[in-house]
């Protein structure tokens, strides 16, 4: 039995079915199995096993690294003393508000100082839901109500993090279509008054993407990038049936690694993404 | 374009040539293709692309339209065929009627169930009761209270109260001696596969008896649209679906899968965020929209 050279299309048909019905779209279908084909020519594979391997290494290959390289906690990146201002963004509904009180207890947890800023002052009681988060989590909380100014909300909650000597600054914002150009042109002031107070603020713009999206995630990956410059992706609800496939190719041409997944809706549950777990679980 | 897609893809097709296994092959692929970019499920990609064949073979291509211009004209009519058909009425009627609302985490549940008061109190006439049996999300009772002060809908909550069956029942009777001839439920996201969540609502709706049971579904989810649908409408067999967030610019293919799984009638959309962001759901738009 020596190694086949090339991959059965009976192989590649189910393999373009599960890909897909991941939700990792033609494109990159098309991409992972240009990958395989190619180094199934270079290495020759001896059966399922061995192609099983090549597949996924193929794909996490896709998956870009995170700055800090592998990483297995929660931890943020050295900013000389000042706050670590994290911006949250994303469509409607995608989680980004439990997100936040999610990754504000891990980070109070390992010993960071973290403020909370209500930046979504527009959906009918986005104030008082992250104001519950932040008592659950026990971390200050600056607001200024309903229908206040999103940005001087985001600009305060900054100054009193740099006043207070905070860590970390997580900022909430309203759920926006990336195809409503007043709300994406909001989001850039946002960030343009925080980098008032803190010149380097916003240091991580956070894109929070709902694990059951489809390719339409694409689309919002790189209007948001365009309003604000993504740096980080989140994704929520793995703990349905959803995949979440679209990450692979927006990991791979944006270039943007996936920091943390949502799998429920308690506060324990998000977790530091594991891209070699994650790829396990598109076959699972 | 879609069109002149197809067009390349026809081997060298001109006017009074007929359409054959061989030339439209590649086109087809462009039609799958096009599906599966605007999510529609994997399967109901490849059954669609079948039914498209069926219809392209052996039509005449005519001096006057291009082959990829007939190639659209015969998708976007297949499209409509299985998302249209009859125009199925919301059924409010009842003393009280009822509305119950089901679907996933973030679908928009609680701003439709505003929006649906906000329609039946100024278009129909109606004197509809908001329901709170959301017991779970944070704010999500005061959330329902902000768009019912809003409207001028009282909404009936019990914060005390964790059962949402109870909720539900205390507010039928509630209804009942205020002269509420609808009332219209809100409930938690929930996932399909969260087992106990599921009974929730089945007992939710045993409980009530709703004259209509909806299943809202956000028009961006990609192909887990058949699973989560499915299992819904098995467990819930709801009367209609509605779908949110088409102000986006998503394809939304979701809406073909759901209605060719499930063979229920997309009954209303979402246009926004507002409370009068809310319309009929029309065929034809929507298979523009898939196309492309
Ligand atoms: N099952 C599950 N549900 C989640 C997860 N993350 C968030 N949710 C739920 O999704 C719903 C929406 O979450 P929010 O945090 O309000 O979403 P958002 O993006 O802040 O919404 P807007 O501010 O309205 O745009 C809530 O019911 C959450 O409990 C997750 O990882 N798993
Ligand atoms: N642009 C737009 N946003 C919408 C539409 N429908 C709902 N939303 C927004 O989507 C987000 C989620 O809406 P909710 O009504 O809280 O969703 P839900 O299904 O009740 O969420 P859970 O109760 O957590 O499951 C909010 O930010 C809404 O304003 C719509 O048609 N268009
Ligand atoms: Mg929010
Ligand atoms: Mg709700």
């Amino acid at each position: 039995i020596v190694g086949k050279s090339k991959v059965d299309a009976e192989v590649l048909d189910e393999l373009e079915e599960v890909l897909i019905s991941s939700d990792v779209g033609v494109n990159t279908t098309i991409k992972i199995i240009e990958r395989i084909e190619e180094r199934v020519a270079r290495d020759k594979y001896l059966g399922t096993e061995e192609l099983d391997k090549i597949l996924r290494e193929e794909i996490a290959e896709l998956l870009e690294e995170n700055n800090s390289g592998e990483e297995v906690d929660f931890s943020i990146p050295d900013t000389k003393g000042e706050p670590y201002v994290i911006m949250v963004v994303g469509v409607n509904g995608v989680g980004k508000t439990t997100t936040i009180g999610k990754l504000a207890n891990q980070f109070k947890r390992s010993g960071k100082k973290v403020i909370l800023g209500a930046a979504d002052t527009f959906r009918a009681a986005a104030v008082d839901q992250l104001i519950i988060w932040s008592e659950r989590v026990d971390v200050p909380i600056v607001q200024q109500g309903m229908e206040a100014d999103p940005a001087s909300v985001a600009f305060d909650t900054v100054q009193s993090a740099k006043a207070q000597g905070a860590d970390i600054v997580i900022i909430d914002t309203a759920g926006r279509l990336h195809n409503k150009v007043n709300l994406m042109n909001e989001l850039s002031k946002i960030k343009r008054v925080m980098q008032k107070v803190i010149p380097d603020a916003p240091h991580e713009i956070l894109l929070v993407l709902d694990g059951s999206t489809g390719q339409n995630a694409f689309e919002q990956a790189k209007q948001f990038s365009i309003a604000t410059e993504i740096n980080a992706l989140a994704i929520t609800k793995l703990d349905g049936t959803a995949k979440g496939g679209v990450v692979i190719g927006i990991s791979d041409q944006m270039k943007i690694p996936v920091k943390y997944i949502g799998v429920g809706e308690g506060i324990e549950d998000l977790q530091v993404f594991n891209k070699h777990e994650f790829v396990d679980s598109l076959f699972s | 374009n879609l069109s002149e897609k197809f067009d390349r893809a026809f081997k060298v097709l001109k006017g009074r040539g007929q359409i054959t296994e061989i030339n439209v092959a590649e086109s087809l692929k462009e039609v799958r293709r096009a599906l599966l970019d605007a999510d529609v499920n994997y399967k109901t990609a490849k059954d669609f692309t079948q039914r498209v064949k069926e219809k392209a073979l052996g039509r005449d291509v005519l001096t006057s339209v291009s082959p990829g211009q007939l190639m659209v004209k015969i998708c976007h009519e297949e499209l409509i065929n299985l998302m249209g058909g009859e125009m199925v009425d919301l059924n409010y009627q009842g003393s009280p009627g009822i509305i119950l609302m089901s679907g996933l985490q973030g679908s928009g549940k609680t701003t439709f169930s505003g929006k649906l008061a906000n329609y039946l109190k100024n278009k129909k006439g109606k004197n509809p009761l908001l329901v709170a049996c959301d017991v779970y999300r944070p704010a999500a009772i005061d959330q329902l209270h902000v768009l019912g002060e809003q409207l001028g809908v009282e909404v009936y909550s019990n914060k005390e109260e964790k059962d949402p069956v109870k909720i539900a029942q205390a507010a039928i009777q509630h209804a009942k001696s205020n002269s509420h001839n609808v009332v219209i439920v809100d409930t938690a996201g929930r996932l399909a596969v969260d087992e106990e969540m599921m009974v929730e609502i089945e007992n939710v709706k045993k409980s009530i008896n709703p004259t209509e049971t909806l299943f809202v579904v956000d028009s961006m989810t990609g192909q887990d649209a058949v699973n989560t649908a499915k299992t819904f409408n098995d467990r819930i067999d709801f009367d209609g679906v509605i779908l949110t967030k088409l102000d986006g610019d998503t394809r939304g293919g979701a809406a073909l899968t759901i209605k060719t799984v499930v063979d229920k009638p997309i009954k209303f959309v979402g246009t926004g965020e507002k409370m009068d962001a809310l319309d009929v759901f029309y065929p034809e738009r929507m298979a523009d929209r898939i196309l492309g």
